[in-house]
């Protein structure tokens, strides 16, 4: 199971702008 | 570059679509002491797009609000007082939805705009970039 911070960090970075 | 800066100028938004736009931002905010504010923004965004009948979203949403809602966190201190009972008591209640840091992500949206993005624009490290 993923620990919270990992869930959150997941959750913050599929929301990061991608490289163009 | 130029292209890229009178982008970055123009809205909070055209920034953080950016990738090196959001990371020199970040950088900045690391800086200042208030980067929570812009991962939870991200986080927001992040938790919208979640699918909400998977398990995993409810833990992210507890997650979400443990990090940044309550305790006494850059956010948390910069949010309505409303904004935060509201959060709460849809975690207490256990009722998830796509929507509910909707809110409290537009108030943090406006500081942020009102305040460190424009005081990103006049940072040395923005005028080192240009």
């Amino acid at each position: 199971i993923d620990s919270e911070d990992d869930l959150l960090q997941e959750c913050i970075s599929s929301a990061m702008p991608k490289k163009k | 570059p130029d292209l890229h800066l009178v982008r970055w100028a123009k809205s909070l938004h055209s920034l953080l679509g950016d990738q090196d736009g959001a990371h020199l931002f970040r950088t900045f905010l690391e800086r200042e002491k208030c980067v929570d504010t812009l991962d939870f923004w991200f986080a927001c965004n992040g938790f919208r797009q979640m699918d909400l009948k998977d398990t995993k979203t409810l833990r992210v949403a507890k997650a979400i609000h443990k990090r940044y809602i309550e305790n006494y966190s850059v956010v948390a201190r910069q949010l309505k007082l409303a904004t935060k009972f509201f959060i709460r008591d849809c975690m207490k209640r256990q009722q998830i939805d796509s929507t509910m840091f909707d809110q409290a992500q537009a108030e943090i949206q406006t500081l942020m705009e009102d305040n460190a993005y424009q005081m990103f624009l006049t940072s040395d490290i923005y005028l080192d970039y240009v």
